[in-house]
């Protein structure tokens, strides 16, 4: 494991206790997309199916739990949770979930490495998760103020997305015949779409602006 | 090796 591999890894789940600490301690979702949440949960849930016949390593197994585990906790609080829930922008957030899932669901099934069921789905959340971001996107741009915990998170997410793109380089030239097609161009789809997140946060960042993003 | 084989990503 590379060191851009470990940093991204970190930097998600730095991204995932921003996001905990947004909701468990101010007890606010504002400005956060139930949607985008729940395509994560479902992302983590299609991949992570090996989780106890397919090892790799101690690290790989507890980070998988500790995904699952939070992705599952932070959907229960913004649906379930009296407070949390309230905070909730229902109005702003209307993506739909299945113009996400259909598409993604038909690619996996026509681009695979294999024809099994494990391994569609785990197809299936590779390309779910390059675009589970777009809910979020759309709701930033309609949010007037965004507070700093929900622009850090989105940054966070689109560092650790970045941070893999470089350990792929790194892996590509130091692991003979290493080569992953399906991941890689997904991974750069799903790093391209932050790209105009990218350069309005380190503009209004520069400026000493608070986040915002023209509509 | 080919895609299927590299799942010890996250």
């Amino acid at each position: 494991m590379n060191i851009f591999r470990l940093c991204g890894d970190m930097t998600h789940l730095l991204s995932v206790v921003v996001l905990l600490l947004k909701i468990h301690t101010i007890k606010s979702c504002a400005g956060i997309s139930l949607k985008t949440q729940e395509l994560y949960a479902l992302v983590f849930a299609t991949r992570y199916l090996d989780i106890f016949t397919h090892h790799v390593s101690l690290y790989n197994t507890v980070m998988k739990i500790i995904f699952l585990g939070t992705s599952f906790t932070i959907v229960w609080y913004m649906r379930h949770h009296k407070v949390v829930r309230q905070t909730y922008d229902k109005e702003q957030d209307t993506f739909k979930h299945y113009m996400l899932i259909i598409p993604c669901f038909a690619l996996a099934l026509l681009i695979k490495t294999k024809f099994t069921p494990l391994e569609v789905l785990w197809t299936f959340s590779i390309y779910l998760e390059a675009v589970a971001i777009f809910p979020q996107l759309v709701l930033l741009q309609r949010t007037k103020n965004i507070d700093n915990l929900t622009g850090n998170y989105v940054f966070l997410l689109g560092a650790y997305r970045g941070l893999y793109l470089l350990n792929w380089i790194v892996r590509y030239f130091t692991e003979k015949g290493y080569r992953q097609w399906i991941t890689w161009i997904s991974g750069i789809v799903q790093t391209a779409l932050y790209a105009d997140f990218f350069y309005y946060y380190i503009k209004c960042w520069r400026n000493n602006e608070k986040l915002h993003l023209p509509s | 090796t080919n895609d299927a084989d590299v799942k010890d990503e996250l």
